[in-house]
């Protein structure tokens, strides 16, 4: 039996948001030492989504057989939206389920709300990630990287992304013109979240789809800062820290023709 | 803007 309790239920509501767009079926894996993993490859196989919430991310965690858990994210987003974001969450699944029990409780009131999902059975391949050695890491606001992501969407399809020694530039080419954001490396002594470090083994000219990077910037709700890697090439990680886990996003690169 | 790359020439099915 699987009965997983979130002390909210905004960090599960605000996950589902950030990758339903990404990827529509997910098996949730769950385990008692690992808590829930999940993979998942968006339909064009450029995105892959990768999420770990270990045991203490939860208030209380049992697992007492590894479960599958195949969702439709569509319905479970349908499902979390009853809840409110401060009420308790449970999760609950049998040895062998058919359902998935979503359980919301009013903190402060004698409330209790229950709603059964049915589970599926999702065909899907996993993908191995070795531990890539990355020629540069970012780490800034999520917010600030979100804006960049959106705003630069409306000039292009893609983004070029520039690292040097001590500055990010994104720029982008449309039809209606070009633009660029540079970001320099600073640290923020009053709130270290708001500094942006630069680790540099190489410079890196990377292009990705601005599509994609619209879609990784939802889980900017998730945490106030992000972690990228890049290296010329290959596949980007972009890192959101949670409270005990985190959800990684790896995105191929555009290349030129 | 370039051809987008799949992520199946980076990384293996397990």
């Amino acid at each position: 039996m699987l009965e997983g309790k979130f002390e909210s239920a905004s960090l599960m509501k605000r996950l589902v948001e950030a990758i339903k767009d990404s990827v529509k079926l997910c098996n949730f894996n769950c385990s008692q030492t690992k808590g829930i993993t999940l993979q998942a490859i968006d339909d064009s196989r450029v995105l892959l989504i990768s999420l770990k919430l270990d045991p203490g991310c939860f208030e209380g965690f049992r697992c007492d057989k590894n479960l599958v858990l195949g969702l439709d994210l569509e319905s479970l987003s349908k499902v979390l939206k009853q809840g409110n974001n401060e009420d308790y969450l449970t999760l609950i699944a049998e040895d062998a389920p058919d359902n998935l029990l979503v359980v919301f409780e009013d903190p402060k009131k004698d409330r209790i709300s229950e709603f059964s999902l049915k589970l599926m059975d999702i065909d899907s391949d996993v993908l191995s990630i070795e531990d890539m050695d990355h020629d540069c890491s970012i780490t800034l606001p999520s917010s600030d990287f979100a804006k960049v992501a959106r705003d630069m969407r409306t000039l292009s399809e893609s983004l070029q992304i520039l690292v040097t020694k001590d500055s990010v530039k994104f720029m982008a080419s449309g039809p209606i013109g070009t633009g660029s954001v540079i970001i320099k490396a600073h640290t923020d002594l009053k709130d270290g979240k708001e500094s942006i470090k630069i680790d540099l083994n190489k410079s890196v000219n990377v292009t990705f789809g601005a599509k994609y990077l619209n879609d990784i910037v939802k889980a900017s709700t998730l945490a106030e800062t992000v972690t990228i890697k890049l290296t010329n090439k290959i596949p980007a990680l972009f890192e959101f820290k949670l409270q005990g886990g985190y959800l990684r996003y790896y995105l191929a690169p555009k290349f030129d023709e | 803007g370039g051809t987008q790359g799949r992520l199946d020439g980076f990384f293996k099915v397990s």
